[in-house]
Order: C-alpha cells, then sequence, then structure tokens
C-alpha cells in the first residue's frame, strides 16, 4: 500500500 | 462499490436529510443534541479535507460536499435560526471527554504520521462515538420523537451497512483498514441498544420512551 494512503470510502 | 457501500451511503444522506427535514419543517430543534451535530460537522470537515489534495470519484466528491454542507446547515439551524427552541439544558454530555481522548489517540495510532492521515483517523474515532450526547439526551429526557428515532436508526445501519462492505472487500479486493474497521465496530455497537427498542418499540407503532 501507498505510504500516503487514498481513503476511497466516505 | 459494492451494494453494502452504496446502501451504507444513502442510509447515511437518508439520516442526514431526515434531520434537516425534521427540523426544517417543524420549526424546531427539540430533543436534538447540537453537540452531536457539531461533532458529526467536526468528523466531515477533518475526514475530507482530501477534497483538496485529491480526486477519486464525481461520486465520492459530490456526497463529501453534500455531506459536509448538510452538516453545517444542522448546525446553523440548531444554534442560529431555531436557537429558541434548542434544548440545551437536557444536552449537557461533556464533549471534551471525547474529543481529546480520541485527539490522542488519532496522534498515537494511526496509518501514517501526517497532518492529514491524523486529521482523518481524528475524523474516524470521532465520528464513532459522536452519537453519544444525542444517545445521552434520550436517556435524560427519556424519550424521542418518532422522526429522532428513525433518524438514528439511519444512522446506525450506515455503519452497520459498511461493516458488511468491509467484509466484502476483505474477500473480494483483499482490502482492510483495521482502524476504520475497529472504529465502525464500536460505533456499530453503540447503537445495538437503540435498535433493539426501535423494532420492539417503534417498528410496533409505539413511541420511544424509556422508563422512568
Amino acid at each position: 500500500q501507498d505510504l500516503e494512503e487514498q481513503h476511497d470510502e466516505l | 462499490m459494492n451494494i453494502f457501500r452504496l446502501t451504507g451511503d444513502l442510509s447515511h444522506l437518508a439520516a442526514i436529510i431526515i434531520l434537516l427535514l425534521k427540523i426544517w419543517k417543524s420549526r424546531s430543534c427539540a430533543g436534538i443534541s447540537g453537540k452531536s451535530q457539531i461533532l458529526f460537522a467536526i468528523v466531515f470537515t477533518a475526514r475530507y479535507l482530501d477534497l483538496l489534495t485529491s480526486f477519486i470519484s464525481v461520486y465520492n466528491t459530490s456526497m463529501k460536499v453534500i455531506y459536509i454542507g448538510c452538516a453545517y446547515a444542522t448546525v446553523y439551524l440548531i444554534y442560529a435560526k431555531f436557537r429558541a427552541t434548542y434544548d440545551g439544558n437536557h444536552d449537557s454530555f461533556r464533549v471534551e471527554f471525547l474529543v481529546v481522548p480520541v485527539g490522542g489517540l488519532a496522534v498515537l495510532i494511526n496509518h501514517t504520521f501526517s497532518p492529514l492521515e491524523i486529521l482523518w483517523t481524528f475524523s474516524i474515532y470521532l465520528e464513532s462515538v459522536a452519537i453519544l450526547p444525542q444517545l445521552f439526551m434520550i436517556s435524560k429526557t427519556g424519550e424521542a420523537e418518532t422522526i429522532t428515532t428513525h433518524y438514528l436508526f439511519c444512522l446506525g445501519m450506515y455503519r452497520t451497512l459498511y461493516l458488511f462492505n468491509w467484509v466484502w472487500r476483505f474477500y473480494f479486493e483483499g482490502f482492510f483498514d483495521m482502524i476504520a474497521i475497529v472504529a465502525g465496530l464500536v460505533q456499530t455497537v453503540l447503537y445495538c441498544d437503540f435498535f433493539y427498542l426501535y423494532v420492539t418499540k417503534v417498528l410496533k407503532g409505539k413511541k420511544l420512551s424509556l422508563p422512568a
């Protein structure tokens, strides 16, 4: 997983 | 996107709109905890700062904007427009007992030690307990209007459906986010008692009132 995570949920 | 996540989001949206309409139509915010609504506004603000940094989808962006907008509109209605109807005496939960530990926990336990990520984590932890002032208020007054219980039911269903979403995503995408899952479990457990009362009383046409 990326270090800077993308949160795709609300 | 799976069916649990979509229905969860829609349930969340329904909750927010039910509350706004209840206040707007009755011109009153009696029985509603302004403190819980402020906490939700903080939750959305802290979590959706990524609106400024990353784009996921039109759906994602529009829902975030709607949630934030409605949260602030609700706070405005309670503390400004219909302030005279706000039942401050019964809304006596001490929110600093939630915000301070949750802030500390977000700094200690997070995915990445960066400002945005800590704020995201803070919002996840805070959301899990943000309904407590509202539940506290109901336990204090011993009753809730039926429309308020519909609001709470939709709000509780939202995180419950997200739990199913996470099970789904774990099996089909290998995705899991421990912070969201643990906080989501806590959040759902807080609603269990209310769910029981909702099914046994409200759905049978009775008003939700607690024994004295």
